[in-house]
């Protein structure tokens, strides 16, 4: 463990306690897309099968539980409790074109022909992208709340601190896994944009709202 | 350098 990896994985946490505190405290899930929730809830579940098969630490086996938690009743909150609230007007992104290339790609590039490493590649690929609905139903409304904002920024945070753990491991411990350095590159890039107007917008006190 | 295959991040 690695003071970039503790903060990523830190990071990671607050943008899914954030999430799941605003849907709770407002009763509302207006702007939220639910697709990439239940997206995430899928990278959680195919990776962390191995709760079931090995144990790596307290701390590894807690913070599984509480994202693959946390993810499942913000998507309960999402599609069951606060439904009314639910905009699926905007959120229309086509998560098939994300699932099956997905999918398909995890079956030609992996490390081992397993299933339990065949469904990691898979949560590694999936996860690189499963933030595309969300950007895509703020594009379409044109404006995200703040708190959403926040959520946004601490959850492309953890992904960049994790490219930074992967160059300490690859420099002290000469540890280096391609295929999540590939897709956390990809991923951390996809939120490049978001970073630009959060930096410039909302750190300014003002509201995010692209066309303008 | 060795690529260690024990998953230990999250």
């Amino acid at each position: 463990m690695n003071i970039f990896r503790l903060t990523g994985d830190l990071s990671h946490l607050a943008a899914i306690i954030i999430l799941l505190l605003k849907i709770w405290k407002s009763r509302s899930c207006a702007g939220i897309s639910g697709k990439s929730q239940i997206l995430f809830a899928m990278v959680f579940t195919t990776r962390y099968l191995d709760l079931l098969t090995a144990y790596i630490s307290l701390y590894n086996t807690s913070m599984k539980i509480i994202y693959i938690g946390c993810s499942y009743a913000t998507v309960y909150l999402i599609y069951a409790k606060f439904k009314a609230t639910y905009d699926g007007n905007h959120d229309t992104f086509r998560v098939e074109f994300l699932v099956v290339p997905v999918g398909g790609l995890s079956f030609l590039v992996n490390h081992d022909f397993s299933p339990l490493e065949i469904l990691w590649t898979f949560s590694i690929y999936l996860e690189a992208v499963a933030i595309l609905p969300q950007l895509f139903m703020i594009s379409k409304t044109g404006e995200a709340e703040t708190i959403t904002t926040h959520y946004l920024f601490f959850l492309g945070l953890y992904r960049a601190l994790y490219l930074i753990n992967w160059v300490w491991r690859f420099y002290f411990e000469g540890f280096f896994d391609m295929i999540a350095i590939v897709a956390g590159v990809v991923q951390t890039i996809l939120y490049c944009d978001f970073f630009y107007l959060y930096v410039t917008k909302v750190l300014k006190g003002k509201k995010l709202s692209l066309p303008a | 350098p060795v690529k260690k295959k024990r998953k230990d991040e999250l």
